[in-house]
């Protein structure tokens, strides 16, 4: 089981991209602000749709793609995770799992989105798309994903939040 | 409830400091609950002693001290919950040269199990990766990305100045 | 009392804007009083446009955005009132090369008038300064400092293993 | 103007060590937790004696060295700062001038410490102190002395406590 591909549309610095992962030890590297912390907000935002992490947003609609310098803002973003799933770690029959989650603006709709999950192209509700999760042992509470400045937080945070961290993992 | 967070605090605990023994190489650190008995009535605290020094409070430590300990944490969390595959930020901006070597060697040994993704400004950290990815903005606001970016190109030299694909 | 804040508000923040902009090459950047009728009930809010980017919370800066902001408000306090001497500790943690070079180049021209002595783990930043001192642990937890570390002493290539004198 | 030489007696991890300065532009850099932080504090220790800025310390008696691996706790800590004063900014008529500031232990006395200060060797108020560094514009809050963090706290701190650095600046 790795994560083989990242698909963004719209999602924050991203227009459309595609972002191959091989196995083993990669790293990203490039210069300030050119959306390297992006793609972490973009797992983020698949894997823990419960999750406490702050995407850095105020609201999910900051994820959507706001035009840059002169382009018009987007209205939809669209994050797919494509896992190999040679292993079967996932209890699903194939060779690849496709997470997509898609968050559309609508301004009629209370909160002013629509939130949809997917899995291998298929809609899903979001129990599935936890069960499936907890299957395969990836989380986005813990620290498997640590967020830029996670760091400096884990000293500073108080005794008693460190140790909210540890009931977590009971 | 209870006996549930005590199990899991002395498997981390023994993690963590065996790690932190390993980064440090040789310092000595802890994890202590401030309350043992009723330990939900307490938080959890951290302990440190660098090589050849003295114990110190947690903020006496030096900013990359500091780093040591908690990416000790980190991996001591993981290490007890394994994941498939695991993507850090930025964790090595406080380290010397030789402590983000460290960190990015331990990676690289953890790497065989499971799949690490680092982001990182540093040299010494990207070249013991197996694959670099280079992201950039050159169009106005759009973020793009190349492949298998070589070292030369990394940001020690220059940010990379590729042509987008 | 509040024509004073008023004056010091209008001087810093015009400090602010141009400094930013230099820094970032071309973003924009404001010092925003939340209460102007009254400054003492409300806070200052920064506001800030990296180049080619639209206008963003602060919150939504990457992590070297971030920094440069803090470096101008930095810059925009100092030349308000101008000190003979600055000392500056590792403000160039989450820089990428290109951004920290900027932050020593615009230190190195402001040595002119003042003296500026910066920590720095960072190769792009040592070799703008006139000198280097190197710092080193020799002893078992005893510090030891050495005057002018030649540059490939530096920590990107090693720490500093050099005779204590 | 300029800081020529600190000298620190048994503060923090220094035993006694003196530090020239030249005019210009100077870097301090060597390993993780080797004692290049320790020197900002020693300059704060001395310039800031009301200052809020916490010199990372507890007490004031967590300066004073506590022997490192295996050597004996120290009963003092001393700390001078010689400054070039040819164009006598300080209103001292001296081509030098030194301030120190000397801790020691003492049990005995509440708060379990002593704290002296000294311009030129001769001991001195802490007004006096305070209004020498006044003429000088030479200050420990603002921010002439930016300590480790202090540039990801201004953009973390709150919109208040922002803008009381300015009160304290008119
Ligand atoms: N909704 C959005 N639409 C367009 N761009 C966005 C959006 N949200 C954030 N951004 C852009 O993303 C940039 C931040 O990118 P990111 O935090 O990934 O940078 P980074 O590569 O991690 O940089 P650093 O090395 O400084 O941490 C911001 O400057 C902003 O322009
Ligand atoms: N009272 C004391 N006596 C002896 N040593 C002390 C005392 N207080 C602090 N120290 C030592 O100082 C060290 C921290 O030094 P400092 O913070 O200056 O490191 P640094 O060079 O800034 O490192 P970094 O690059 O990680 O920020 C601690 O590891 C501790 O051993
Ligand atoms: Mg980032
Ligand atoms: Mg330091």
């Amino acid at each position: 089981m790795y994560l083989k591909e990242i698909q963004l549309e719209n999602f924050k610095s991203f227009k459309r991209m595609r972002i191959p992962f091989l196995k083993g030890y990669s790293t990203v590297t490039g210069p300030n602000g050119s959306g390297k912390s992006n793609i972490a907000d973009a797992i983020l935002f698949v894997l823990g749709p419960r999750s406490s992490r702050v995407i850095r947003a105020g609201k999910l609609t900051d994820l959507i793609f706001n035009g840059g310098r002169s382009k018009r803002p987007a209205k939809y973003t669209r994050v797919s995770l494509i896992f190999d799933n040679k292993d079967r770690l996932f209890p699903v029959d194939a060779d690849e799992v496709k997470l997509t989650r898609y968050v559309n603006r609508s301004p009629s709709v209370e909160g002013g989105y629509n939130s949809y999950f997917y899995i291998n192209d298929r809609r899903s509700k979001l129990s599935e798309f936890d069960s499936l999760l907890a299957h395969a042992r990836i989380s986005a509470d813990g620290y498997n994903i640590v967020q830029q400045g996670d760091v400096a937080n884990i000293v500073q945070m108080g005794n008693v939040d460190r140790r909210k961290v540890l009931d977590s993992m009971a | 409830r209870k006996d549930g967070l005590m199990k899991v605090f002395a498997a981390i605990s023994e993690n963590f400091h065996r790690i932190h023994k390993e980064l440090s190489g040789g310092g000595e650190a802890e994890l202590v609950l401030e309350n043992e008995k009723n330990p939900f009535e307490g938080g959890l605290l951290i302990k440190a002693r660098p090589r050849h020094k003295k114990l110190l409070r947690l903020e006496a430590l030096s900013g990359g001290e500091k780093s040591l300990v908690s990416m000790a944490f980190i991996f001591a969390l993981q290490q007890y919950d394994p994941s498939p595959f695991y993507f850090l930020d930025e964790v090595d901006q406080n380290l010397d040269a030789v402590n983000a070597e460290k960190i990015a060697q331990a990676i690289k040994e953890h790497s065989a199990v499971a799949q690490f993704i680092q982001i990182s400004l540093r040299k010494v950290t990207l070249k013991e990766s197996d694959h670099i990815v280079g992201v950039t903005m050159q169009d106005e606001g759009v973020s793009s990305v190349v492949m298998e970016v070589g070292i030369s190109e990394t940001p020690e030299a220059e940010p990379p100045k590729v042509e987008v694909t």
